[in-house]
């Protein structure tokens, strides 16, 4: 089992759910970050006085899968949440050890 | 010939009807359900899946995809119908077991038809869309046990999956054939004597998604009841995977009792689109090669 | 040491934190997030029309321990954000090279 | 490739960033938690009432960097995050095995 943890533009969110939807993945986590990148942040106006933010808000995914498919998973948030400009996001693939769902008890590829 | 077309309609929308009624109650407990209906027996839909009345869930979904891919293929054809329930995941479902998630995944990256035997497999998603396959073999015992056993295989690979598909399905075809509770209860009687686990009486109480406790859930309420509606109301008021054992209670009774016998004010409330769809897969399984 | 990563239900936190406390187990962090899965979102009423929102919220506990400990923390885990109903959540292990407590600058089991 | 987590005070996000972009580290996520360990909980006074909050603010920073800058990332980090009283933080070290900036497609210790 592998853990896949997508950083995103937060519009692409949907897009990228439909994308793993098509491949039966429907379960997934979602938390909002900030990121600081390449991708500069922007210059916001607050009372009247301009100042850098330098984070920008992202979209991060978590969602486990059996190892036969964190390829087909990969690709299809490659290809939801690209727009080919700056600050598109990064993916990162771990192991994970063991997985549990606390309503059954139900452990391993079993669980997810 | 006309019992027999009433039977055959009577399991397949059987199965409809089990669902939706039960959805409203999934996951309950009796004691819930007491508590917010009384005696739940009436289709209105809302349950965990916040349903519209009618409204029916994967149990019937994936049997209407298990029957178009028969009647496409013009009768058995592996790939066709894992497709099938490709094309039916990728549809959003309004709901889909988890084991039959796996199982549609694994065909889709690695398009084997089966996955390894497992223990986590043990669940009743194979039973319970079984209904279109009785009703495309109803003439052809070698078929019907091949065919079961391979549609059950692509999402369930469980001994204990695979002998209550085979015997509830059994007793299906035999009840449309025109067999009697007599004869069901002596293919029942089979089962217990080889797999006693299975034993019903007196009700041990569970009705979960484990294939024993729905078993044992629908064939005490089935032999127990004495129309198509108690057989169903006494089930779904048991609760748990209540839209599921629903649906494989509705299939024996409405096998046994016919389609006539399946009150009005329920299928009134079905979606209108699913009873359309399942009155012409009726018209085209009976017609394969297997039931001719 | 492991990681144990468990996305529950928010109104389990106070009873997870205590099933571990119990082990001895006293630092956590704890996310908001927002969960997909199985158990469908709920309706809400805007400005009078009704619409879907189709995630739920969750709290995702991370907590660091020592390999020893980790069957006994999942099963309390388990045990505290069990309710039977969908929706309880998920737990994922991952195996963690190195702890540092910023503090002490102590490593390893020392610093957790 | 290696990720590091890292849980530290909120006020001390701008100093780590600059201890990290020394490295040549540009690049990390950031997720507003809540802590809960050694470090107790405060007492805060609402409408003129005091009461326990027992959890902290912290600040987790996500960067994953080639395995040959952990070391040295993990330095700057705990120098920058250093305070020295109790709740200073912690940092969690695990391995990641794949990598993809989703703007370019690129894998591996290029994408980061
Ligand atoms: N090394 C890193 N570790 C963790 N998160 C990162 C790292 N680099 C970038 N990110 C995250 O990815 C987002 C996009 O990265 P950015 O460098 O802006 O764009 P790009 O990948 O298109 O060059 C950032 O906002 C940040 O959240
Ligand atoms: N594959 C997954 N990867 C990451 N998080 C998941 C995954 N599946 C479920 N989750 C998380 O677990 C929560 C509960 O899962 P859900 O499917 O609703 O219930 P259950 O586990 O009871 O069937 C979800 O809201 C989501 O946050
Ligand atoms: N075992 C742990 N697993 C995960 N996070 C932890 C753990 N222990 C502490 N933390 C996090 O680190 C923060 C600081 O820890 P704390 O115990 O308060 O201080 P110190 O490390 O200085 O003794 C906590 O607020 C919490 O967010
Ligand atoms: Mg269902
Ligand atoms: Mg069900």
């Amino acid at each position: 089992m592998k853990k896949i943890e997508a950083i995103i533009k937060p519009f692409k969110l949907e897009e990228v759910r439909e994308g793993l939807s098509a491949l039966g993945v429907s379960g997934l986590t979602v938390t909002e970050v900030k990121g600081f990148g390449r991708q500069k942040g922007h210059t916001e106006l607050y009372r009247g006085a301009e100042y850098v933010v330098d984070f920008l808000p992202k979209a991060k995914i978590e969602v486990v899968v059996p190892t036969s498919l964190v390829e087909a998973a990969v690709d299809a948030i490659v290809k939801a949440a690209h727009t080919g400009k700056i600050g598109d996001g990064k993916i990162f693939v771990t192991t994970v050890e063991q997985v549990v769902r606390i309503r059954t008890g139900e452990t391993g590829e079993a669980a997810i | 010939k006309i019992e027999r077309y009433d039977r055959a309609l009577g399991a397949y929308l059987g199965v409809a009807v089990g669902d939706a009624l039960g959805a409203t109650v999934e996951f309950m407990l009796p004691r819930e359900i007491r508590h917010l209906y009384g005696v739940h027996c009436e289709i209105v839909g809302g349950g965990w899946l916040k349903l519209k009345p009618g409204r029916v869930t994967d149990d019937t979904e994936m049997s209407l995809a298990l029957g178009g891919a028969l009647i496409a293929a013009g009768g058995w054809d592996a790939y066709a119908v894992a497709d099938a329930f490709v094309a039916w995941l990728k549809s959003k479902p309004v709901d889909v077991g988890n084991t039959c998630r796996r199982g549609i995944q694994r065909y889709m990256m690695v398009r084997s038809l089966s996955g390894p035997v497992s223990e986590s497999d043990g669940g009743n998603g194979a039973l319970m869309r079984i209904s279109p396959l009785v009703l495309a073999t109803l003439n052809d015992d070698m078929a019907f046990r091949r065919q079961a056993l391979e549609q059950a295989h692509i999402t369930h690979n469980h001994p204990l999956s695979d002998i209550a598909t085979l015997v509830l399905g059994e007793m299906a075809r035999m009840l449309i054939n025109g067999g009697g509770i007599k004869e069901c209860r002596v293919l029942a009687n089979a089962l217990l004597t080889e797999y006693p686990r299975f034993r019903f009486d007196p009700y041990p109480g569970r009705a979960s998604g484990y294939i024993v406790d729905t078993v044992q859930t629908v064939l005490h309420h089935f032999f127990h009841g004495d129309s198509f509606e108690s057989c169903v109301v006494a089930t779904v008021n048991c609760g748990e995977d209540a839209d599921t054992t629903g649906a494989i209670v509705g299939m024996l009774a409405g096998a046994l009792y016919g389609a006539s016998a399946i009150p009005v004010r329920w299928l009134d409330k079905l979606d209108p689109g699913v009873v359309t769809e399942i009155r012409q897969q009726v018209d085209g399984l009976l017609e394969l090669p297997g039931s001719q």
